[in-house]
């Protein structure tokens, strides 16, 4: 599902802003 | 309801009640004061048949990055959510691609006005007709319906913010790989949206009413996704090339 969803993963991966 | 678990103290909902709120707060997108300033200003009818007049493509690409933009702020909530980080990553992506824009149809009646059944839509309130020209309207319509009903439950924003948590937090998505973690967030959830509505003292049938939505909520994104897949048919090079990547990865 991660391969997939590249870019949500990396949005989830990002620190809390 | 029999759950082996320890009981959840009320310093503990308390304290759940506090952190879910705090994240909606901070990524809600429109402070309420903001929206107050808008002074609920809507399209003038020569900018209505503007949008009107757009080609049927440019309004759904317009609309899919209004939802887009909508949904990256989500995203921020849930990784504020108590727990939601905790869980295993395929869960988290489980969560957010089936509960996403359920919660912007949530979010959505803090940007609605229901005297004039408008919503705030590219800078200003627009009614239903503005979105004609994406061949939706029975779709647009009950989303319309939606956002009027659950305004009429005048929702506080912590309330908001229990609700929009126990919608994404939702045990029965299909793929979950941990299901019993997140049925006890959910359930968790749930306990802090009943303290919360206790504490405001609403009356009994909100609760009830609010669980109602969830089955709304549901239908009305399975009918995005058909509408999509529909457009999709016809304009398969539109998506490809101008839709937000994030969008295509969730509903493509």
């Amino acid at each position: 599902l991660k391969e997939k969803h590249k870019i949500l993963h990396q949005l989830l991966q990002n620190s809390t802003s | 309801n029999g759950d082996a678990s320890p009981p959840v103290s009320m310093a503990e909902l308390d304290h759940l009640v506090q952190i879910i709120s705090k994240s909606h707060l901070e990524t809600c997108q429109y402070l309420r004061e903001e929206l107050q300033q808008m002074s609920w200003q809507s399209f003038l009818q020569d900018e209505v048949e503007s949008y009107q007049n757009k080609p049927r493509e440019a309004m759904w690409q317009l609309c899919a990055v209004k939802i887009t933009e909508a949904i990256q702020y989500v995203v921020e909530f849930a990784k504020r959510i108590d727990g939601f980080m905790d869980l295993c990553q395929n869960d988290q992506i489980v969560l957010l691609k089936a509960g996403s824009l359920e919660v912007v149809f949530v979010r959505m009646c803090r940007v609605f006005d229901s005297q004039n059944n408008a919503v705030y839509f590219d800078g200003k309130f627009a009614g239903p007709d503005v979105f004609r020209a994406l061949g939706c309207d029975d779709l647009i319509t009950s989303v319309f319906d939606f956002a009027k009903s659950l305004c009429s439950l005048h929702l506080t924003e912590d309330e908001l913010a229990l609700f929009s948590a126990f919608v994404l937090l939702s045990a029965d998505r299909s793929w979950l790989q941990e299901k019993l973690q997140v049925e006890k967030l959910q359930q968790k959830t749930q306990l802090a949206l009943q303290h919360v509505l206790q504490k405001n003292h609403r009356e009994d049938g909100v609760l009830n009413k609010l669980r109602c939505k969830v089955a709304v909520l549901r239908s009305l994104c399975s009918r995005h996704t058909e509408k999509l897949s529909a457009f999709r048919a016809v304009y398969p090079d539109i998506v490809r090339t101008h839709f937000p990547p994030l969008y295509k990865e969730l509903f493509g």
